[in-house]
């Protein structure tokens, strides 16, 4: 939603709110508006194409709540930019397993120590 | 030390690659971090074959049962310094190319070795050690969690909460003193990670994340490696 001021003749700010308060079913149109015109912008950027209307579907689902995510993450990590990247299509979990792929573990105890270097000039 | 640095000026680190759809983010970090090395050793900047890894590293932590790398399943940088070192080094990229998959055998040529492994240390969870060792020894690779790298895109990530359980394996060429984050209104210092998923993610296929707090374990898995002194045949 918009909200304007303006100033009315007796010279108060006069803010008024230009859209109605949407409801859930307005906000969510909007959102999903949104979210199918940014899923037409990723599946061109990133040449996505998918195997079926099903599979399509699904992964509009999963690329919306990737959206989500990514405002969550943009409030939790302000100082950076989220938002869609070529990853938007794929579930948490699908990433980690096909993106990541550092074992779980702690630094090998036998690896040899670096010595402790100068760090004042 | 320096308040900024960036191996990138130095021309110690190869283009961004991209691993696909792959878990082999830990080869991507470990042949990163030789790469720099042999570039400081010789003055000769080789792109090296991850593949090779990918095909042949099996090597297995001796102290954890099952902590094996194994191909697009994952692995330890640290392991892979360790194979490195036992079969004498890695070929070159373009000797060896990236498949992006482990299903093909190994395909090691012993004559076509481009660069060796002296040596490999892990490094204090020390910020200034840390900062210290890359300027000294080059790139190092390190662990992260990559929890925020899905949807991130450029800036200087700094979460409020963000675990330290490590996932993926990325190599950290460089710092800077004073990122400016526009919400916080100040200059935040961050590391400059070199990533492995192609150069349109995140700013040109690097990351930047704030130091001073091992922000989502990044100062916790830490390594560098010495590469000997033979230019590649």
């Amino acid at each position: 939603s918009a909200v304007v001021s303006d100033v009315n003749s007796d010279g108060d700010p006069l803010i008024r709110q230009v859209v109605s308060d949407g409801g859930v079913e307005e906000d969510s149109d909007d959102h999903l508006l949104n979210a199918e015109y940014h899923f037409t912008l990723f599946k061109s950027k990133y040449r996505k194409t998918y195997a079926s209307q099903e599979e399509h579907d699904y992964r509009l689902g999963v690329f919306k709540a990737n959206l989500r995510r990514a405002k969550r993450h943009q409030l939790l990590d302000p100082s950076a930019v989220h938002g869609v990247t070529k990853f938007s299509d794929l579930t948490p979990s699908e990433f980690r397993r096909q993106y990541l792929g550092l074992k779980p573990l702690k630094l090998p105890a036998d690896a040899q120590k670096a010595p402790i270097l100068p760090t004042d000039n | 030390l320096p308040d900024d640095f960036d191996w990138r000026d130095h021309g110690a680190v190869t283009g961004v690659k991209d691993q696909g759809s792959c878990g082999s983010c830990w080869s991507f970090s470990a042949t990163g971090a030789l790469e720099g090395a042999h570039y400081l050793a010789t003055g000769e900047l080789v792109s090296l074959s991850e593949q090779q890894l990918v095909d042949c590293d099996h090597e297995c932590d001796p102290q954890q049962y099952g902590a094996c790398d194994s191909g697009c399943n994952g692995g330890l940088m640290t392991s892979a310094f360790e194979y490195t070192l036992k079969v004498g080094g890695l070929e070159r990229e373009k000797d060896y190319p990236y498949t992006g998959n482990d299903r093909g055998p190994c395909k090691f040529d012993k004559t076509k070795i481009a660069a060796s492994v002296s040596n490999f240390s892990v490094i204090s969870v020390d910020e200034d050690q840390i900062a210290a060792n890359l300027v000294k020894h080059g790139p190092l690779a390190v662990g992260i969690n990559a929890v925020f790298m899905q949807t991130y895109m450029g800036g200087v990530s700094c979460p409020y909460i963000c675990f330290r359980t490590l996932d993926h394996g990325v190599l950290l060429v460089g710092y800077g003193a004073a990122g400016y984050s526009p919400i916080r209104f100040k200059d935040k210092p961050f590391w400059v990670i070199k990533n492995s998923w192609g150069a349109n993610w995140g700013e040109d296929g690097y990351y930047k994340i704030c130091r001073g707090r091992n922000v989502c374990g990044v100062d916790s898995m830490v390594s560098s490696v010495a590469a000997l002194h033979t230019k590649s045949q």
